[in-house]
């Protein structure tokens, strides 16, 4: 779960970053 | 423009740091490199005076990062006119420390037998980057939330003809390690990691596009 999780947050990084 | 080794760490080429018309005629040549986790300077002396050169020593002046010879300067037979020797001097990081402008900037002192010579010269800054410098990914975005966006530094590396796997491992090898990548909109993100002799973190994240030569760096 926790992996799944970081997976996750690196997603919404990597977007937030491209879309800010 | 590496001519680093494909899976080796980067150094650069030996550039020309003492002209021999400023150290009557002593001329060093040098680069740095960092092998099997251990800095070295690799010098290339070479007498261009008439006489013998004998009793070599170097000392640093205090720096950023602490550098310092890990022992002395072996030069074990006295260099004659026209003739070269390499030598490979390793460096520790526990040396005094002194901020520098630029912040890689090392002054040295070189002294044989006919005088005391001195140089500056710049590493680059990957000779630092330790070997266990991969940040556990929780940590790498813990961390990332908490930096002030005012401590984010943007730069754009031009002409790069590599795919981001490519980037990916070659860094690797000179301890700039990959944490995660994405692709968001045909744009590939990696995050990356390394970690300085002095315990310092640098978080990076670089974007390259399919098909774009120019790369951006955050860190």
């Amino acid at each position: 779960e926790l992996e799944d999780g970081l997976d996750e947050a690196f997603s919404r990084l990597a977007e937030s970053r491209t879309n800010p | 423009g590496s001519v680093g080794m494909p899976m080796g760490a980067y150094s650069p080429p030996k550039s020309i740091w003492l002209p021999a018309m400023k150290a009557k005629g002593l001329e060093i040549s040098g680069t740095f490199a960092r092998r099997a986790g251990v800095i070295q300077m690799e010098m290339t002396l070479t007498n261009k005076a008439m006489s013998i050169m004998t009793d070599f020593a170097i000392q640093f002046n205090r720096n950023s990062f602490g550098l310092a010879p890990a022992g002395p300067l072996q030069v074990l037979t006295p260099v004659g006119p026209n003739q070269s020797i390499e030598v490979a001097l390793p460096l520790s990081t526990v040396g005094p420390v002194m901020k520098m402008e630029p912040l890689t900037n090392l002054q040295v002192a070189v002294k044989n037998n006919i005088d005391v010579f001195y140089f500056s010269s710049q590493y680059p800054i990957s000779m630092l980057f330790v070997e266990d410098g991969k940040m556990e990914r929780q940590v790498f975005l813990a961390t990332w939330k908490d930096i002030p966006n005012d401590n984010e530094a943007q730069f754009q590396i031009k002409d790069c003809h590599l795919n981001s796997d490519a980037a990916s491992s070659k860094l690797q090898g000179s301890n700039v390690f990959t944490i995660a990548k994405r692709t968001v909109e045909g744009q590939d993100m990696l995050y990356q990691s390394m970690k300085l002799t002095n315990g310092i973190w640098v978080l990076a994240e670089l974007r390259v596009q399919a098909g774009n030569p120019n790369y951006t760096v955050s860190t």
